[in-house]
């Protein structure tokens, strides 16, 4: 069956994920 | 004409991307501090989670070694993949067994979706944070305004997050049918990409002209 990318998904990568961007809100 | 690996994905590359163990389903994927990406299969055995093979992919996806740990009875579960043992089999991207393509891909779509989400070049302007990511080409790029407006363009397609949290996505169509005010976002949004890819550009004239350590990723400008 196909690599479905959703099921890397968790609170775990999308923390690391918001690490590497940090979006700035004045 | 027999299908070849490169037929059904391209190398992965992990350059310059942090390091993160993520676990899955049946698998564990790492990207090591050396660039490596690292797949571990697990089996459960008697509850408990046992490695049982590991692909372990060079920074540029070319070199992959296959080791089976603890002679193929598999090693508990760790907080990092099994060393390798002594003698173990090494492939390259073109000559990798069959039966290894599909670990191969899932480790490549990793990368993949981690490359879209690492900035490459990061340039403030005055009302937002412009960020080109590593996943080029073409590359993603996400304008983040202070005022909490967020533009994400990947692949021909844009999603816009209004202040107000309304979201939408453009697919191609032309800007004229927006907003007043939208269109002052995406114009400033597209000015920041062109900065954004010019920078790019520059930067990697100069580190090829000077063969040292990488310049990327670089940084341009702070927020006011």
């Amino acid at each position: 069956d196909d690599i479905d990318v959703e099921e890397f998904f968790d609170d775990h990568l999308e923390a690391y994920f918001e690490q590497l961007i940090q979006p700035e809100v004045m | 004409q027999k299908a070849t690996l490169g037929s059904v994905v391209s190398p992965l590359t992990a350059h310059r991307l942090k390091p993160i163990r993520q676990k899955t389903k049946n698998a564990v994927v790492s990207i090591l501090d050396t660039g490596e990406v690292c797949m571990e299969f697990l089996k459960e055995h008697r509850s408990q989670e046992l490695v049982k093979e590991v692909l372990r992919i060079s920074c540029d996806g070319d070199v992959i070694a296959v080791y089976h740990p603890n002679e193929g009875r598999g090693f508990l579960l760790d907080d990092r993949p099994p060393a390798p043992p002594e003698g173990i089999c090494t492939y390259n991207f073109d000559n990798l067994p069959e039966k290894y393509w599909k670990k191969y891909q899932y480790a490549a779509k990793f990368v993949q979706l981690v490359r879209t989400k690492t900035p490459k070049v990061t340039f403030y302007t005055r009302y937002a944070k412009c960020m080109l990511m590593e996943n080029s080409p073409p590359a993603d790029v996400e304008i983040c305004f202070y005022d909490g407006t967020k533009i994400h363009k990947t692949a021909g397609v844009t999603h816009v997050i209004e202040k107000s949290g309304k979201s939408f996505t453009l697919k191609g169509e032309s800007e004229a049918g927006l907003k007043r005010e939208i269109q002052a976002y995406m114009a400033h949004a597209n000015e920041g990409h062109r900065i954004c890819l010019a920078l790019e550009c520059a930067v990697l004239e100069e580190e090829k002209r000077s063969g040292s350590a990488p310049f990327f990723p670089i940084i341009v400008g702070r927020k006011p």
